[in-house]
């Protein structure tokens, strides 16, 4: 892996190269694995957890490079190509930080190398902070659809929680059902 | 001015741009936020008291809404892509999910030009109402081990479906339990004493006058499932046949067919076709993956701007959660995902027309690799987007607890993708047996293509080390 720097991280030929060597060293690696095996179906069933790895190795490769392709084409807008590729960057190296083990045990990134693209995901998420509600705004919910007064749109949370608390069913009255039944004896004792 | 206004004043893009981005077109941006208003201010469609609702109470409320769905549909001429719209901004799981999104590509898939005729119509209608029954108790994600049978009969021209175990019951499959009148049963069929392994039927399970259980059929509900509401809006069913008989054309013959004195014809189309409707059915899961994701990180982005915790110097307010970088190194790359599972979407759709086109040309040649990096990534976004639901939950703090968060129910509904079309881990080994082949391969001078071609650089990608 040829980054020395944390910016060299955000180069998108480096990281479909890394997302590229992780997945065929993990392959290989069980493919090596199987054929020193006894036959080939005991080797498939005993580095079963290996080939997951690998899978979702090769996986993860196509949804990074799939991402990059996106960007590859004409994107109209002030400012959205520059905020997709801070996201494809961060959805990219968050998974090389992720996924460390990987990279390390098949020998293709450094300790410090893995240090460098913490260190440029840090960079990438103070860059990404100032639209990140804007971000999601662009999903295009509606409050109807979300259903949470949480996420609503307006950030009117605290007083929509406490107003739809008041009218739970349970709140119908200010003496619960059950008091006379089960909660005046036991104080009464 | 609150929180989220003042948020919206920092951005520094385009967000009407970035909405077409996210929704493929700007028509597509007009007809979500039209349906969108249709839905919610009809009030039937009211979703807010779902939480507090029984089983019963909430099945029957499911399917009130979905009739009044298709009274709209009906009665507004709505087109192919406003009634999916309709019916996916209702948002509660219903057997509808499975007529219009297995039932009938199942039929369209793997029937021939004739049985589509027949059968299509009465579908787009709903004069009838299908599911598709492939799992059962005791076999999940391999399909080959199905125990149902259907054994032709050349003295009536019927195969007879029967159940012959316990384990062979028909086990979750979507609107089964309580409104679907047909099924695609998938049996192993077996004529003239030779079993051929497992094939798709039509088969009428409930009477078209009173909604009764056909003669021979035992169908019901499999009872409570996970969470509130979730999946609980829906009727998973059960399915047992004892002796039923079908005419011999319910055979879904367009892979292979069944003549009138018994004998097995494979058409010569290969089995892969089946394929084509997976990768359909595959590509609709990525896009949910991306559209549930992008609903629960709306709802912890927005909450992480509004809740303040800590920091605060004298005088000032509180820090706003989403400046801590614990917290924005658990959200942010939840944020990406969902923009990547949309593009990811968007490819597969493309996969999907390439797939089709190929298979009318009668080119086969893509379709392992295909079905392999289409399961794999059902896995990995399913998996990572149920994950993603829950972390968002959490980032929520005390609150995202809450019912009134919408994260525990969206949780409950999404989380069976997790294990339908089979389980994530499974799925993620045929893959691997994909790669493996592959590689075995390569001596042989074979080049990988498509999603594996990079395989093809192996030995630089291992050098370089």
């Amino acid at each position: 892996c040829p980054v020395t720097k944390e910016r060299d991280w955000i180069n998108l030929d480096t990281l479909q190269h890394a997302f590229e060597a992780r997945s065929a060293r993990l392959s290989v690696k069980c493919a090596t694995q199987i054929a020193a095996a006894s036959n080939q179906e005991a080797g498939f069933s005993e580095f079963s957890s290996e080939l997951v790895d690998a899978s979702r190795a090769h996986c993860e490769l196509i949804v990074v490079t799939r991402f990059m392709e996106a960007l590859k084409k004409e994107i109209p807008g002030r400012g959205v190509r520059e905020q997709l590729q801070i996201l494809c960057n961060i959805y990219a190296l968050s998974l090389v930080t992720a996924r460390a083990g990987d990279f390390l045990v098949t020998g293709y990134l450094s300790s410090e190398q893995l240090d460098l693209a913490k260190g440029q995901l840090r960079s990438l998420f103070r860059e990404l902070r100032p639209n990140a509600v804007a971000l999601v705004d662009s999903f295009n919910h509606s409050d109807y659809y979300l259903g949470s007064t949480l996420g609503r749109f307006d950030g009117n949370v605290y007083e929509n929680l406490y107003n739809d608390a008041l009218k739970d069913p349970m709140n119908a009255s200010p003496v619960t059902e059950g008091y006379e039944e089960y909660i005046r004896p036991v104080l009464k004792r | 001015m609150n929180s989220l206004a003042q948020e919206r004043k920092s951005a520094q893009f385009d967000v009407e741009a970035m909405k077409v981005v996210w929704e493929g077109s700007p028509e597509q941006v007009q007809l979500t936020q039209r349906i969108g208003q249709l839905v919610a201010s009809d009030p039937v469609f009211r979703k807010d008291n779902r939480v507090s609702q029984g089983r019963l109470e909430l099945f029957k409320n499911t399917l009130w809404k979905a009739a009044h769905a298709w009274s709209i549909i009906q009665s507004m001429h709505l087109t192919e892509a406003e009634a999916l719209k309709l019916r996916s901004f209702i948002d509660e799981p219903a057997y509808t999910d499975l007529h219009w999104g297995m039932f009938i590509p199942a039929i369209k898939g793997q029937g021939t030009d004739e049985q589509q005729q027949k059968w299509l119509p009465l579908a787009f209608k709903q004069t009838i109402i299908g599911c598709y029954a492939q799992t059962e108790l005791g076999h999940g994600s391999n399909v080959q081990g199905l125990e149902t049978t259907a054994t032709f009969d050349p003295s009536t021209d019927e195969f007879i479906v029967n159940t012959p175990t316990l384990t062979a019951t028909k086990w979750w499959p979507g609107g089964l339990g309580k409104v679907s009148t047909h099924a695609i049963v998938y049996a192993r069929l077996i004529t003239d004493g030779k079993d051929y392994g497992v094939h798709a039927f039509i088969v009428q399970i409930r009477s078209l006058e009173d909604h009764h259980p056909l003669p021979g059929v035992i169908v019901a509900d499999i009872g409570v499932k996970f969470g509130n509401g979730g999946y609980n809006t829906m009727d998973n069913g059960l399915l047992r046949f004892d002796s039923v008989r079908i005419p011999r054309d319910n055979l879904l013959m367009r892979v292979a067919s069944v003549t009138r004195d018994g004998k097995y014809v494979p058409s010569g189309v290969p089995r892969q076709l089946g394929y084509g409707a997976m990768v359909f059915v595959r590509k609709s899961i990525v896009m949910d993956a991306s559209t549930y994701l992008s609903r629960a990180v709306t709802i912890a982005v927005r909450y992480s701007a509004v809740r303040r915790q800590f920091g605060t110097e004298q005088g000032k307010p509180e820090t706003q959660v989403i400046d801590y970088m614990t917290q924005q190194s658990r959200l942010f790359p939840l944020l990406a995902t969902a923009y990547a599972y949309r593009f990811l979407g968007v490819w597969m759709s493309w996969l999907y027309s390439d797939v089709t086109s190929r298979l009318e040309r009668g080119d086969f040649s893509t379709l392992p690799e295909v079905h392999a990096c289409t399961s794999g990534l059902k896995s990995i976004t399913t998996s990572t987007t149920a994950d993603g639901i829950e972390e968002c939950r959490k980032l929520c703090g005390g609150h995202g607890y809450l019912c009134a968060s919408g994260l525990p129910e969206l949780y409950a509904a999404y989380v069976p993708a997790c294990t339908y079309e089979g389980d994530n881990v499974i799925l993620l080994l045929q893959v691997a047996r994909f790669l493996m082949k592959t590689l075995s391969l390569l001596g042989s001078g074979k080049k990988p293509s498509g999603t594996a071609a990079y395989l093809g650089n192996a030995a630089d990608l291992l050098a370089k080390n």
